[in-house]
């Protein structure tokens, strides 16, 4: 889903 | 977020500070790779593009915002501070890091998770994090006996990734369909890397001696 495209760690 | 990408970013952000605590006090850069300094400011940079367009939380906002703005000032003190950069090794920093910068955004075009611009950075920042420190290792080696301040950064930077690397595991076995694998596989390359530093400078604590790499 769109969500986990995110790379949401820095 | 969990208790192990908590910790990690609390001890980045601590290699940081105390990076900044050993120039901004000893008004010296010595012992510090500017190459590494560098290729970290260079990280951020191509990491956080999505800075401005993935808005993920404050917390992260603000630590892409702070990693972003300290490793370009430090970048700058070492190259333009009159004072901080007359203590700059540069004879012993002498690391060829252009080849790492190539290496990592060939890879990072042949492996990425997209092949779009911005996953391509993605791919290329992660690459070149898990390389980034060979300058600084080397010097540290040539440079003989190390000051604390620099030890602790050195320690608090390979400490966060481990963290990191708990927190990937942690969220393998919690989240159904997480799959990190060029940042797992790169993070364990990165801590691998600092696994001769950990060992002497887990001698060097044990013996309550002054840290020495073997050149």
């Amino acid at each position: 889903t769109e969500e986990e495209e995110k790379h949401d760690e820095l | 977020m969990n208790i192990f990408r908590f910790a990690g970013d609390m001890m980045h952000l601590t290699s940081i500070l105390v990076l900044l605590l050993k120039i901004y006090a000893t008004k010296s850069c010595s012992g510090i790779s500017l190459k590494t300094q560098e290729l970290y400011a260079l990280v951020f940079l191509a990491r956080y593009l999505d800075l401005f367009t993935d808005f993920i939380s404050v917390y992260n906002t603000i630590m892409k915002l702070v990693f972003i703005v300290s490793s370009t000032a430090i970048v700058w003190c070492m190259k333009r501070d009159r004072v901080v950069r007359r203590s700059y090794d540069k004879q012993l920093d002498t690391f060829r890091h252009y080849f790492l910068l190539a290496a990592s955004f060939a890879l990072a075009l042949l492996v990425n998770e997209k092949f779009t611009f911005q996953e391509i950075f993605w791919a290329f920042s992660i690459y070149l994090e898990a390389v980034a420190i060979l300058p600084q290792l080397v010097l540290l080696q040539r440079s003989g006996n190390v000051d604390n301040l620099t030890g602790q950064y050195v320690f608090f930077l390979g400490a966060y990734r481990a963290f990191y690397i708990l927190n990937w595991i942690y969220r393998y076995f919690t989240e159904t369909h997480f799959s990190r694998w060029i940042a797992c596989i790169s993070g364990l390359v990165q801590t691998a890397l600092y696994a001769d530093f950990f060992y002497y400078y887990y001698i060097s604590w044990k013996n309550n001696t002054k840290l020495k790499l073997p050149a």
